[in-house]
């Protein structure tokens, strides 16, 4: 799965998720990319979100706009994806990972599985990791 | 606000043969967007091309680098959704097609509709001259090797995800 979430100057934001969902699927078996809510949601309000991992899990836990409405509440990007993946986790067992910006350009990602390719543009500097806890910086 | 572009490749234990070109895919992606952003594009633009830049590379799970069905075949799903209007559009179980965002775009901005499935998507993308294309280009010797292991040491399809690097790795959504 591959996915983005974009803020731009004037607070507007949007989300994509792609996918070709999991090996040996069964044919018709659809995930959460599609899921308005599940694989991604985007609302000026608040924000952006695009998740991914077990598609299963996530459509039941509604993670993208889980993590949303923990934005809502005034709780910070990474916080909210942290909530929405331990959530999860906690009643669903499931494991995944998402990536959300703010309307307001505050930015994050987080993952529960062993990795999880990412990297954002902001202010003149490439972000970008794979590992838990690395995040590497370069100037532009 | 200050503008972000940000971009995930898919969380799942990725092997380390994948390692640098996963995170070197998702640099380029970003950047991409990111360029997008600077030259005047929509956010819609820019979540749609950096999207794209991610499902042409054969190194990620979706377009270009799917992994296939039991049956040997390329689902895909994809979905796209503005903040300001919260218009969406998706596509599910579309088949052999290199940019599933492009449809999902289409049905959000030339459709009431939400989401179409499988053939009516493919119908819906050939109207708009987004034909199918072979699906031998779609599909990498990753993904053929990866059904092959899968299928040596099970025919249960469900969805097995782990949190340990031990794991086998069926992909993710």
């Amino acid at each position: 799965t591959v996915g983005c979430a974009v803020v731009d100057q004037k607070g507007h934001t949007a989300c994509a998720t792609s996918t070709g969902g999991i090996t040996a699927k069964m044919p018709g078996r659809v995930g959460d990319s599609p899921i308005i809510g599940a694989g991604g949601y985007a609302d000026d309000e608040v924000g952006a979100v695009s998740t991914t991992g077990c598609g299963e899990a996530i459509m039941k836990a509604c993670l993208a706009r889980h993590i949303a409405l923990v934005m809502e509440t005034g709780q910070d990007v990474v916080t909210a994806i942290k909530t929405g993946l331990n959530h999860m986790e906690s009643r669903i067992n499931g494991f995944g990972g998402a990536i959300a910006v703010s309307s307001k350009g505050d930015v994050g990602m987080q993952f529960s599985t062993p990795r999880m390719p990412w990297a954002y543009v902001q202010q003149g500097k490439l972000h970008y990791g794979i590992h838990p806890g690395q995040h590497i910086i370069e100037d532009l | 606000v200050e503008p972000v572009v940000i971009v995930h490749g898919g969380a799942w234990a990725v092997p380390e043969i994948l390692w640098d070109k996963s995170v070197a895919g998702v640099k380029t992606a970003a950047l991409h967007g990111y360029q997008v952003l600077k030259d005047g594009g929509s956010v819609v633009d820019v979540a749609e091309a950096a999207v794209i830049s991610l499902e042409d590379n054969p190194v990620f799970d979706a377009g270009t680098g799917s992994v296939l069905t039991f049956d040997e075949q390329v689902e895909m799903d994809a979905i796209i959704m503005n903040g300001a209007t919260m218009q969406a559009g998706a596509v599910a179980a579309i088949r052999n097609i290199p940019n599933p965002v492009k449809v999902a775009r289409l049905i959000m901005e030339k459709t009431p509709h939400v989401m179409l499935a499988g053939e009516g998507a493919n119908k819906f993308a050939s109207e708009y001259g987004i034909n199918e294309v072979d699906k031998d280009l779609l599909i990498t010797p990753y993904a053929k090797e990866e059904l092959a292991e899968y299928k040596k040491y099970t025919n249960t399809v469900y969805c097995l995800f782990n949190k340990t690097d031990h794991a086998n790795p069926v992909g993710h959504d």
